[in-house]
């Protein structure tokens, strides 16, 4: 086998990263921007390298992986029906846990690592804020509950947390017309 | 068809690698 050291790793999906910042004086839509689409693992490398890291971003910013052709938020088809697996981060986690969440969550998407029900997956999305940054994975179907629970499993095996540690998967549509606390998990790991 | 699928430790090699 002849290995081209100029070849690059192709993967499975293209991939958009998408960045929001907060800003007020404009709409949600207007602050959330792509900023680039990637289909290599050299290429997710370059960008890696090269964007900042989710911890030194100000708070009210997110980041955004989803595969080409959908858009992170709720609205978009590919999403409606689907939901999150979240990982809530108590406030010292952002210096000594956060970046490495975030590049495991990303290595989990483009490395297709939820074997057949990676089709499942939509994207990811961090968010920076004061009161607790979050990370989370989407998945297009909550009601596939074969394809939400094995991939809470290996996503919560590959963050690397405790059987201790129980993480909730809810469905957008319960999120968009319910407040934080009365907030219902659909399924946990 | 067939998944592209990559391993932790095969893409944390592409990054050390020139």
């Amino acid at each position: 086998v002849v290995v081209d050291p100029f070849s690059k790793h192709p993967l499975q999906n293209r991939w958009a990263l998408w960045f929001f910042k907060n800003d007020k004086s404009k709409t949600w839509q207007d602050n959330l921007r792509l900023v680039t689409k990637f289909d290599t693992v050299e290429d997710f490398w370059a960008l890696y390298s090269h964007i900042q890291l989710a911890s030194k971003l100000t708070s009210g910013c997110d980041y955004s992986l989803f595969k080409d052709g959908i858009e992170p938020m709720w609205e978009d088809s590919w999403n409606k029906r689907g939901g999150r697996w979240l990982i809530t981060l108590a406030k010292q986690q952002r210096h000594t846990e956060l970046d490495r969440f975030w590049l495991e969550t990303l290595l989990c998407l483009i490395g297709e690592m939820f074997s057949d029900y990676s089709d499942e997956v939509c994207g990811a999305v961090i968010n920076i804020r004061a009161k607790g940054d979050k990370i989370a994975i989407w998945t297009r179907e909550a009601e596939n509950r074969d394809g939400v629970i094995h991939i809470g499993r290996i996503y919560k095996e590959h963050l690397g947390l405790s059987s201790k540690v129980v993480i909730g998967y809810q469905a957008h549509a319960d999120t968009a017309t319910k407040s934080g606390s009365l907030m219902k998990n659909k399924f946990v790991v | 068809g067939t998944r592209i699928i990559y391993d932790r430790k095969f893409l944390m090699e592409c990054r050390n690698s020139p």
